[in-house]
This record gives structure tokens, C-alpha cells and sequence, in this order.
């Protein structure tokens, strides 16, 4: 453990945290993809599915459980919750994530670590997170509303991202035998995509305070 | 050795 991934742990637990507050507090969740979040419980789910199996440390199992639950609270709230599910933009939230969730399975089952059930899992995962924002961003490019999308969540999204890759680094260079190359390929194309969110994020920001100014 | 093959990061 460095504290790079150890500051990226942190950041990406408070943007869920944030994002699962937000929520609860607005009783809203206008502008927010369902869908993005549905793929990211996904990922926790199928990444975790050794949680049971193989002891890394305490901080390791603890965070698993903390990432599903929050999570999948995120998918409660949106599904469930009478205030908040009547604030969903169905009709604008339509991104085909099914094909997706196909795609990275069938990429999984060509390119991971070891063939073994929880590895072509763990791939699968993997490159879903890389993918999993694009419901989000297709919402956002149709909807604009950053109402619940507050600027806190994306900075917290983006250092979480930007402290993982120099974790990367720092394990390349410090550790013999680290390649792995999988997170990092797909955390890089993660990355690139994110900051594509990031930009229409801002675009939007822009244009809601220029109305309300107006 | 078994620890190179558990994914350490979450």
C-alpha cells in the first residue's frame, strides 16, 4: 500500500459518499444516470468476488463491503426511494449499458490474467469501470442539469483517477514484478473518458450559471 | 508466488 492509492481510495469512497448524500438530501436525482451507477455496483460486485476467498488485509475487506453498500444504496435510492425515483430522467437515461455490460464480459473472456472464474470476473470489472461513465455522460450532453452533480463529486472523481495512475507509476518503479497491465490499460482509457465528463461537466456548469445570471 | 496473484488493489 502508498499513500497515492491510499489518497485514491479515500477520494473515490467520498465521491460516492458525496454523490449517496446529495441524494438523500435533495430527495432528487434529477440529472443523474442510473444506469452509470447500476454498471458501478456491477463493477464492486463482480471485482469483490473473492472477499470471501482470499485475505489481503483488513483495510481491503472493510473498503469491499463499504464500495458494494454504497453502492448499491445509490441504486436503492434511485429504484426504490418514493421522493427520489419520481426526480429519474427515464426518458432521457436510454444509453443501451446492456451492450456494454455484453462487451467487456466477452472482452473478459479473451483478455484477462488466468482463466479462472473470479479472474475473467475481475477483467470484466475492470474494463467496466473504464466504461461505466458513459451513461452518465450521455445524459449529461441531453439533459445538462448538473443540479445533483455537484462540483465536490467531480473533483473527488478525478483525483481518485489522477492519484491511481501515479500509484501506478510509483509501483512501476518501486516494485520488480508489477504489470499489471490490464487496470492499468483500462484505467487509462477510464481516465481519458473521465475527463471528456469532465469537460461537458463544466460546459454545463457554465451555461446554467450564465442563465441564472441572465 | 500466491501473494503476485491476488489483486491487492480495490
Amino acid at each position: 500500500m502508498n499513500i497515492f492509492r491510499f489518497a485514491g481510495d479515500m477520494t473515490h469512497l467520498i465521491s460516492i459518499l458525496i454523490l449517496l448524500l446529495k441524494i438523500y438530501a435533495t430527495k432528487s436525482c434529477a440529472g443523474i444516470s442510473l444506469k452509470t451507477q447500476e454498471l458501478y455496483a456491477l463493477v464492486f460486485l463482480t471485482r469483490y468476488l473473492d472477499l470471501f476467498t482470499d485475505y489481503v488485509s483488513l483495510y481491503n475487506s472493510v473498503m469491499k463491503i463499504v464500495f458494494i453498500a454504497s453502492s448499491l444504496a445509490i441504486v436503492w435510492c434511485m429504484r426504490r426511494h418514493p421522493l427520489v425515483r419520481r426526480s429519474y430522467d427515464k426518458d432521457l437515461d436510454t444509453f443501451r449499458h446492456q451492450y456494454v455490460v455484453l462487451a467487456c464480459f466477452v472482452l473478459a473472456l479473451v483478455l484477462h490474467e488466468r482463466f479462472t472464474f473470479q479472474e475473467v470476473f475481475w477483467a470484466f470489472s475492470i474494463y467496466l469501470e473504464a466504461v461505466a461513465i458513459l451513461p452518465q455522460l450521455v445524459l449529461l450532453q441531453r439533459s445538462g442539469n448538473v443540479d445533483n452533480l455537484t462540483g465536490q463529486y467531480v473533483l473527488f472523481l478525478g483525483a481518485y483517477r489522477g492519484l491511481y495512475i501515479i500509484n501506478w507509476i510509483y509501483r512501476y518503479f518501486t516494485e520488480d514484478h508489477f504489470a499489471r497491465w490490464i487496470a492499468c490499460v483500462s484505467g487509462l482509457i477510464q481516465t481519458a473518458l473521465y475527463a471528456d465528463f469532465f469537460y461537458y461537466y463544466y460546459l454545463s456548469r457554465i451555461k446554467q450559471d450564465t442563465i441564472m445570471r441572465l | 508466488d500466491e501473494t503476485e496473484n491476488v489483486h491487492d488493489e480495490l
